[in-house]
């Protein structure tokens, strides 16, 4: 398919900027809504002191998400994607250009909610993050097996809301182990501190083993 | 574009047959896990007894919602897009084509969780509605402007959870009355029955008028 091999080769391109200025490079995938920019938040808010941070921040129209996160005090670049229903290379070149990419550590990219499309556009990241959140229902992880085989952290998020919306955060966890055994699967709450702090941790040893 | 346009064209075809049958038929759109098959579920059983119903259950993969609405005894065809990230005109001529259409008065479908292409894609529908949930935070729909430009009812669904996640379902509402002010706008929770309620006459009579 033209499209998506022109955008691997643009990603590769992407990848090889960011390797060269040694950028640790994150995509948030996820539901929409499900939480990606207030893991994003916390994540800035606790990494922040350890690591140089910068943010990319996809939504279709608008910058409220980048508003959000411009407001902890990290360099936020927002993009829009319009009618495209994921972030591509291309949108993640253009972005790249805003950021003094020798002095980040990290580079947090979150990416439009949809958990068809991102599957398949790689934007030159070295982690992909799915975050999915209780309140989708629990058949969302086996009704997206795409997304789930191809990421490398699978977040189950807000499952302090789990039983209000008759769904088990458990067999969430279950269902992304079984489609993909070999990467850590979290269950996060913003009101569980200790289940943000093993998400912390998570990113961090990944962050410092592939730097 | 010209995948747009030949969609057109079928999807016109797809309206032809239906009106010819007498058939009403409503394309639920929405976010993922907004609530779509809960209000498909609701809707058959309140309408099922004075109206003849038939269901077109859209799946990323399997059969899971189908299974669901097929449980309360209608008619309803599984449909998958796979990679796809929209039912499409061509998807639902296939399905069309297992109703006994002449013995239908309302047929129901579900897309497939998006926000964003759906707007684009026509099945041959006489009635649009986008459902969207208080947890997907409430600037749900100030982020997603075409799909709320072009429906004709918007739904801002479990409305019980907005305290929960921090949102405001009110915002919502006059986000998408400021947005589209001609339609209905429903804030709804299954467990609120007269919520419910004013789904089931909105739609009963928006179907006996187009009728
Ligand atoms: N109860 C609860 N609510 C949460 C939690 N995390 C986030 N929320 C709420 O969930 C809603 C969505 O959060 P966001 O961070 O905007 O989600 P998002 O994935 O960035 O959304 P989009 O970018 O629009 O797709 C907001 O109303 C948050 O307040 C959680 O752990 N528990
Ligand atoms: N608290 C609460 N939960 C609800 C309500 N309506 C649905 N749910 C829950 O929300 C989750 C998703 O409901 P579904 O009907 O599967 O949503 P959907 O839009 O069909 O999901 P997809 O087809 O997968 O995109 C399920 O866990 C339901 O139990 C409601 O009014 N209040
Ligand atoms: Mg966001
Ligand atoms: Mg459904
Ligand atoms: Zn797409
Ligand atoms: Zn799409």
């Amino acid at each position: 398919h033209d499209v998506l091999k022109a955008n691997d080769k643009l990603a590769a391109r992407n990848k090889k900027l960011l390797d060269k200025n040694g950028v640790l490079a994150i995509n948030f995938m996820g539901a929409i809504g499900s939480g990606k920019t207030t893991i994003i938040e916390k994540t800035v808010e606790n990494l922040g002191s350890k690591y140089r941070l910068a943010v990319i921040a996809g939504d279709v129209v608008a910058d409220m998400d980048a508003g959000r996160i411009a407001k902890l005090g990290v360099t936020t670049i927002p993009v829009n994607t319009g009618r495209e229903c994921h972030l591509d290379a291309k949108l993640v070149e253009k972005a790249l250009k805003s950021i003094d990419l020798k002095n980040v550590d990290i580079l947090l990219m979150e990416n439009v909610g949809n958990l068809i499309c991102p599957a398949d556009y790689k934007l030159g990241e070295h982690l992909r993050v799915v975050v999915v959140s209780v309140t989708e229902g629990d058949d969302i992880v086996l009704k997206h097996p795409m997304i789930f085989k191809h990421t490398d952290i699978a977040i189950i998020h807000k499952k302090d809301l789990a039983e209000a919306v008759f769904a088990s955060a458990e067999k969430m966890e279950d269902d992304a182990k079984h489609l993909n055994p070999d990467i850590p699967v979290l269950k996060t709450s913003i009101h569980d501190a200790e289940s943000m702090d093993k998400w912390f941790s998570t990113i961090s040893s990944m962050a410092d083993q592939l730097k």
